[in-house]
């Protein structure tokens, strides 16, 4: 039998999986209905306790995932008991997934729905969606837990318009004896300066991302969000906090809510409980204000959907991911100018003048984890990492070295040649061998800096990966010896 | 480290980017004066 727990209906609610239903095959216990999308490591899936009828998000990881951060989530998720928390229900190993059975949010993510609806949110539905989400950072807080990765993908809202905080991949637990964490983590763009700065932060660092997700909710993407992650992680630490683009089309309230959340000086920045007896907060509307939202959201995606099951053909295929590759027209639906509209499928100019795709920008803005715990331990033995990091050769060089050979360029004028002391040019600061390109051929090379920059940041963040591989390993094995938890 | 490692190639890239784009500027500039 289930643990259930009754309320003002008759039916039963699920509160957690007991050990008989933990047994059991979880094709047994549930119904999978559909795929509701794919999660930072797995798919997620809706599906329906048999027992309670009561409806369940169920996320499938494939086991080679990377256990360490999938446990941790559930051990947060276990730990926490707020209605502002997704609830954890239980895990069960099938195949080679992990199936991890949580709370269902009928709404979906802040982020989703702004998509959905090609409109960012106005300032009553921000301060609404805010004040639920402090009450659960106020929670995460108290119980000396950091999320690190708060952000709209990250704040599901249920059928009713409660905000819940999700994905706790990338949480942290503070204990007594180390009350400053020094891991860098999160998604660049969110990130609170002291995090990128690794001199250590504590629960406070959520606030500031809530500040950019209040600009992302009200402008519909983060400050800096043209700009490639990597170069705007210098940025945040170097320049002052951030703020709306124009802010004369907010409330005084607003403007002053996003500036106490993005104060550079952690020990400054207010906490959870402060912020929800902020004025703006303060004024919130009932989270009925939310049902147009969510019915509005909820329509588009039955649209979609039955647009998918329509288009069946061949030529029309490349249309139906519209989900993914969403990038029409969006409406500020903040402020004064109701009528702004954004385009988000051109090409934008950063504030450094270098132009980045907007398309590129859903790939760019997922969390990245750097310097983890474990590399943290194990920075104490490994000595070769104390030692200069080792002049390797850019990617890009290597890259315009294929061009160059695939083009039949003659070695001697090639800037990108094998010949090493031709390669080292760049990093000595000698660039004369640009001369011999045509213009075409260095904004050619221009254009490939990203990707290639991207590319070896990816290599790097696979070599510090591998460092863990054994520990994963041995957890793998550890977990495969037991079925279910 | 690993920010450490990643800082020496944003650095790089940057100064690169920098002078890729200076070249550009420079030879588009150059191209309007002979025209």
């Amino acid at each position: 039998m289930e643990t259930v727990q009754l309320r003002n209906n008759p039916r039963r609610h699920l509160k957690k999986l007991s050990e008989e239903s933990l047994n059991k095959q979880p094709e047994e216990v549930f119904d999978v209905l559909e795929k509701l999308g794919e999660g930072s490591y797995g798919s997620v899936y809706k599906a329906s306790h048999k027992e309670t009828s009561q409806i369940v998000a169920i996320k499938q990881i494939p086991v080679e995932s990377d256990l360490q951060e999938i446990i941790k989530e559930i051990s947060i998720m276990q730990q926490c008991d707020s209605p502002h928390v997704v609830k954890y229900y239980g895990s069960y190993f099938k195949n080679t997934d992990l199936w991890i059975v949580m709370e269902f949010c009928g709404g979906g993510s802040v982020s989703d729905i702004i998509r959905l609806r090609k409109q960012t949110l106005n300032e009553d539905e921000i301060a609404t969606i805010l004040q639920s989400t402090l009450k659960g950072l106020e929670y995460l807080h108290f119980m000396r837990k950091i999320h690190r990765d708060i952000k709209a993908g990250n704040i599901l809202l249920s059928c009713e318009g409660t905000a819940k905080l999700a994905d706790f991949g990338v949480a942290g637990q503070l204990t007594d004896t180390m009350a400053k964490r020094n891991t860098v983590i999160g998604t660049p763009f969110w990130m609170a300066p002291e995090v990128i700065q690794e001199i250590g932060y504590n629960c406070v660092a959520d606030i500031w991302s809530l500040g950019i997700t209040a600009i992302e909710m009200a402008e519909g993407k983060p400050p800096y969000a043209e700009i490639h992650p990597m170069r705007a992680i210098f940025m945040i630490p170097s320049n002052p906090p951030p703020t709306f683009r124009k802010p004369e089309l907010w409330s005084k309230d607003f403007v002053d809510f996003i500036n106490l959340c993005l104060v550079k000086n952690p020990e400054l920045r207010s906490s959870a409980t402060e912020l929800l007896q902020h004025p703006f907060i303060k004024a919130a509307k009932g989270e009925s204000i939310l049902r147009h939202l969510l019915n509005a959201a909820q329509d588009e995606k039955l649209k979609r959907t039955e647009l998918k099951q329509r288009e069946v053909e061949p030529e029309e295929k490349e249309n139906v991911n519209e989900d993914e590759v969403d990038v029409g027209t969006m409406v500020q639906a903040g402020g004064k100018d109701l009528n702004t509209m954004k385009e988000l499928g051109t090409m934008s100019e950063g504030a450094d003048g270098t132009m980045v795709e907007k398309d590129k920008l859903e790939t760019q803005m997922g969390t990245m984890l750097i310097n983890d715990e474990d590399e943290e331990e194990e920075t104490g033995t490994m000595k070769q990492c104390t030692e200069p990091a080792q002049q390797a050769k850019p990617s890009f060089l290597e890259y315009f070295e294929q061009k160059e050979n695939q083009f039949g360029t003659p070695e001697k004028t090639s800037p990108t040649s094998t010949d090493p002391s031709e390669w080292k040019i760049p990093l000595n600061g000698d660039y004369s061998f640009l001369k011999d390109w045509s213009v075409a051929e260095v904004q050619l090379k221009l254009n490939s800096l990203d990707p290639m920059m991207e590319r070896e940041i990816e290599e790097i963040h696979h070599k510090y990966q591998a460092k863990r591989q054994p520990i994963l390993e041995a957890i793998e094995s550890k977990k495969r010896r037991q079925q279910n938890f | 480290l690993f920010m450490k490692e990643l800082e020496r190639i944003v650095k790089l890239y940057e100064a690169y980017r920098q002078v890729l784009i200076t070249e550009v500027e420079t030879r588009k500039q150059r191209q309007q004066w002979y025209s």
